[in-house]
């Protein structure tokens, strides 16, 4: 099944 | 001294039913270029980016940048109490801990103002790399909230696969599965009913149906959605506010473990 990712994987803090 | 009057106060209102089932707060940065917003819900899954351009409102001053704190479901309480034909104006002064929003008829024989405490919100942002998406998909924002609705039913996943023959939404789970295939427009005679597809090469991710309709709840500010997608990053649903800003959400895909 397939897994949520978490948005700070793709988009760092700036 | 922070000013800034909409004529058109609907397109707030708007705004706000688009923003609160995501968010519970949020911080109004304000600039002379405009009022910014971005903010992720709790889960991290998903970001809002608000954009509202200071040349899109009737009277706009902002003497020095200001961040506003605000609680959004307050905030929604106070513009309902708004008419969708009212002017509205936001304003607040330098350093302030309350912003005041007034609402004028509009033959002006009627003005009320509500003031309502700032918070303090230590805001994390994020940076948005520019990408140049594989797939753009743009098609009626009625239709995608359709969509939405209807396979949110089926499952709490839906695929999203575009080709060059036009793109696909599906979900699938224990009373079965959906599909929903939408062909790109052979003519484009109406432009907001149209759906236009734009793509580099074949893209299929899978996402969290409830964000997707909690997306759709910005339908009621553009006639027309656009979907952007490459592979393995988040989805961009970009809805326009007329001729004075957008507002985007970010969703991160679900990917196979």
């Amino acid at each position: 099944t397939p897994v949520q990712n978490d948005l700070k994987e793709f988009f760092t803090l700036a | 001294m922070f000013e800034a009057r909409l004529l058109q106060g609907s397109l707030l209102k708007k705004v706000m039913e688009a923003l609160k089932e995501l968010l519970n707060e949020a911080a109004w940065d304000c600039s002379d270029a405009g009022i910014q917003l971005q903010a992720m819900d709790n889960s991290h899954v998903s970001l809002v980016s608000l954009n509202l351009r200071a040349e899109g409102f009737d009277k706009y001053r902002c003497d020095r940048n200001l961040s506003m704190g605000m609680n959004l479901g307050s905030m929604s309480k106070i513009l309902k109490c708004a008419s969708n034909e009212d002017i509205i104006t936001i304003k607040a002064q330098d350093n302030a801990d309350t912003v005041t929003f007034v609402f004028e008829s509009p033959d002006q024989d009627k003005v009320s103002d509500y003031e309502m405490k700032l918070m303090n919100l230590d805001q994390e942002h994020l940076g948005i790399p520019e990408t140049d998406y594989a797939c753009t998909i743009r098609l009626p924002s009625s239709e995608f909230a359709r969509i939405c609705r209807d396979l949110s039913q089926f499952g709490e996943s839906m695929v999203i696969s575009c080709t060059k023959e036009g793109v696909r939404f599906s979900a699938t789970g224990d009373i079965g599965t959906g599909n929903i295939k939408l062909a790109q427009s052979a003519k484009v005679d109406k432009e907001e009913e149209a759906v236009v597809i734009e793509m580099q090469e074949p893209v299929s991710l899978t996402f969290a149906c409830r964000y997707l309709n909690s997306f759709t709840k910005a339908t009621s500010l553009s006639k027309s959605v656009q979907l952007s997608m490459s592979p393995e990053v988040p989805l961009v649903v970009e809805y326009k506010i007329e001729d004075i800003g957008h507002v985007r959400y970010y969703l991160a895909p679900k990917i196979e473990d």
